[in-house]
């Protein structure tokens, strides 16, 4: 069972995850008695990484118009540093004595702190993803819900004109998400829904022109026709709310899953 | 463990290398 709800992040993270939990195993099963290795090099690697992915932050942080991902960012990047600096003191305390056990237990919490602090960081910029989505689903909301007072050829027009290049937005982007993530159901519901909602949309635009034809005859089964539209507006609507609901989903249901 | 470590090490530099990645191209 896939623990990362999307591919990009399983595919950085669960290799690390893995050494880190053989390596907690090791130490805990272990106390050997042998000496630790000098790590100072790759301890400065690390920590020389974590001050550029530190600084790529802070930038992205202030040049963000998401306030979700303002909030939430530094926390994370905090957690990287921190365990960065964990990791710089148990190097240094090894030095003075390979066999110490503080040191030991400051490179398994280093190495955690530095996954979980990564993990957040690519999380945070996932749901900034998600909700860039979602607000391109509400755009075609919003357009949907003003097909009931088209009355007009012109305006149906029009109406076309703004939903399309939204319409095909939204399905490039859920597409490429339900690739993305890991969960088989949600990807599935997704496919499922976008589906509907490419499907209802020719025959949306098609109900619409029924109505504003019979309008224009002043007959009496408008009224029959504005149903009909206002169903296949519903029902896409229905559609892309389920497609948000789905999208924002990222525990995992182990029933599903079975 | 002497190698385990410093494969870890490795493995975390190159993790925070990739995520540093990840925010770069989806900022641009």
């Amino acid at each position: 069972m896939p623990v990362f709800h999307t591919k990009t992040i399983e595919s950085i993270l669960e290799p690390v995850a893995q050494q880190v939990s053989r390596l907690v195993i090791l130490h805990e099963e272990a106390e050997d008695g042998n000496a630790m290795p000098d790590l100072e090099k790759p301890v400065l690697a690390v920590s020389r990484a974590v001050v550029n992915l530190v600084k790529v932050g802070r930038s992205t942080i202030e040049s963000s118009e998401d306030s979700l991902l303002k909030q939430d960012m530094p926390a994370a990047l905090l957690r990287v540093e921190a365990a960065a600096r964990l990791l710089e003191e148990a190097s240094s305390m090894l030095k003075v004595d390979p066999y110490s056990q503080p040191a030991r237990k400051k490179l398994i919490e280093g190495a955690r702190g530095i996954l979980q602090g990564t993990s957040s960081l690519l999380l945070c910029f996932d749901e900034s993803e998600v909700r860039k989505i979602i607000r391109e689903c509400k755009t075609v909301l919003d357009y949907l819900a003003v097909a009931e007072v088209i009355e007009t050829m012109e305006d149906l027009i029009q109406f076309v004109k703004d939903l399309s290049p939204c319409l095909t937005k939204v399905s490039r982007e859920v597409d490429h998400r339900s690739q993305e993530l890991t969960h088989q159901v949600h990807r599935e519901t997704l496919t499922r829904c976008l589906d509907s909602v490419k499907t209802l949309s020719p025959i949306l635009i098609c109900s619409m022109k029924i109505f504003i034809q019979i309008l224009r005859q002043h007959c009496r089964e408008s009224d029959e026709a504005a149903e009909n539209r206002n169903y296949l507006a519903g029902r896409m609507s229905d559609e892309l709310h389920e497609i948000i609901r789905v999208l924002q989903l990222t525990t995992y249901d182990e029933d599903e899953w079975d | 463990l002497r190698v385990g470590w410093e494969q870890l090490l490795t493995s975390i530099n190159r993790t925070i290398n990739e995520v540093e990645n990840q925010i770069l191209t989806r900022d641009s």
